[in-house]
């Protein structure tokens, strides 16, 4: 499904070079259901763009579904990423001015897409992630910022995609709105869906069935979660 | 302090009434230690923002200092919360395309806080809230979540405000963030500094020594904390 082969991230920033993923390779197979934890600038995030093909490394090779994308064109990642994949980002990146229920049927707009009514499947989207309907014509801010994470949430699942990328899910979320989103992602891994989120909650990793630890751009660790 | 008279506040989206917070009486004194705790959608961050003059209550009063703050101009709202607050934001608020001490010195830059030698103030607060210095000239979409929280924390703290209010401080922060970022507000409270922050995380909520519950825009709970 989705791999990196001796994958390094290197930034300049002012002149200086800053290496935030080193020569990292890992292996997600199809149906997986993977956590990545680190403490705060390790580089998961960076990671699990590499992994979403929102990035592309410095050196080394990112694989999905059996293909090295090196040598895609842009078009073609953007493709293949609104095709296989829904990716929730840590800030949430959801467009100002535009309503939560718009903003989840964002990406039914493009490419194979092109559904009846994306209007209704951004409505079933919006209640499995618990919000309630009267908030669809809010824009975000005008909604609480676990409102906001819930809309981000809702358009990653929105295309029933084969993988959800998820970079903090639950960071803004009480203790039972996490319950709720944790047992989303348990019945989209239930139904074949490969899911990979960050997390710093033990308790939220835990929900996973594997457990990938990253330090300074490695992993240091990389195990089965045994009682779930 | 900061004490809220009977305050609701009340949106207005798309026609469509919605009350965020009814009718809160909430008295705060100086050097108090306070977390405020809720479901997702509760009115926490609204409550904060009507506590450091952010917004303004649809009625009811808001005072600090022992003085009613509704006939303030803008000038003078701005004036005192440069003085006297400093603000976390829950999605933090950072400036684009501006470094880190940079954002971090811009509170200095207005009112009385003309101090000499913003920029050496500014990477005292850097490394108050654990981030290494080589990030200081990073923008903050070359910061990790965890390290752009810490600027907009260092950002609250440098103008050394009589109150801190914030919110989720520690949502995207690993376990030895947050308890650095425990310890510095711990610390600041022990001078003097009035500090209130909402938080999902029961543990963090520990280390106040009160906590308010609120629930559907009203406080349900309103407690000591016994052990800390
Ligand atoms: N500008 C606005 N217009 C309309 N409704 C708003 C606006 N701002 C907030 N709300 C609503 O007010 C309620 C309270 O929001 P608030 O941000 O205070 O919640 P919160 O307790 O901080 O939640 P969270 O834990 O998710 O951050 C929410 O239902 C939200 O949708
Ligand atoms: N565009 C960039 N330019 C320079 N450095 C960057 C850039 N983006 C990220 N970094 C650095 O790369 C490192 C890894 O960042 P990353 O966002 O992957 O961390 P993270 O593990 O997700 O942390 P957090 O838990 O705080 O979100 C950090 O030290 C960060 O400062
Ligand atoms: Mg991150
Ligand atoms: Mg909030």
């Amino acid at each position: 499904m989705l791999e990196l082969r001796r994958v390094t991230k290197r930034y300049q920033t002012g002149g200086v070079p800053f290496v935030a993923v080193r020569g990292v390779s890992l292996r997600i197979d199809a149906g997986e259901y993977v956590a990545i934890m680190g403490p705060s600038g390790s580089g998961k995030s960076t990671l699990l763009h590499l992994l979403g093909l929102l990035d592309v490394p410095t050196e080394g090779e990112v694989w999905l579904a059996g293909q090295p994308t090196r040598h895609l064109s842009d078009k073609e990642f953007a493709r293949l990423r609104n095709e296989k994949i829904g990716f929730v980002f840590q800030n949430f990146q959801l467009l100002p001015r535009t309503a939560a229920i718009e903003n989840i049927a964002l990406p039914l707009l493009y490419g194979r897409h092109r559904k009846a009514r994306p209007e209704v499947l951004a409505a079933r989207a919006l209640q499995r992630v618990g919000l309630d309907l009267s908030k669809a014509w809010n824009w975000p801010n005008q909604l609480s910022g676990g409102q906001q994470q819930r809309v981000a949430i809702a358009r990653a699942i929105v295309t029933d995609p084969e993988v959800v990328l998820a970079d903090e899910p639950t960071g803004n979320l009480d203790s039972r709105s996490t319950e709720e989103i944790l047992g989303l992602f348990q019945s989209l891994n239930d139904q074949g869906v490969t899911v990979v989120m960050v997390t710093h909650e033990p308790y939220v990793a835990q929900h996973a069935k594997r457990i990938v630890q990253i330090r300074d751009g490695r992993v240091e660790r990389d195990e089965p979660v045994h009682e779930r």
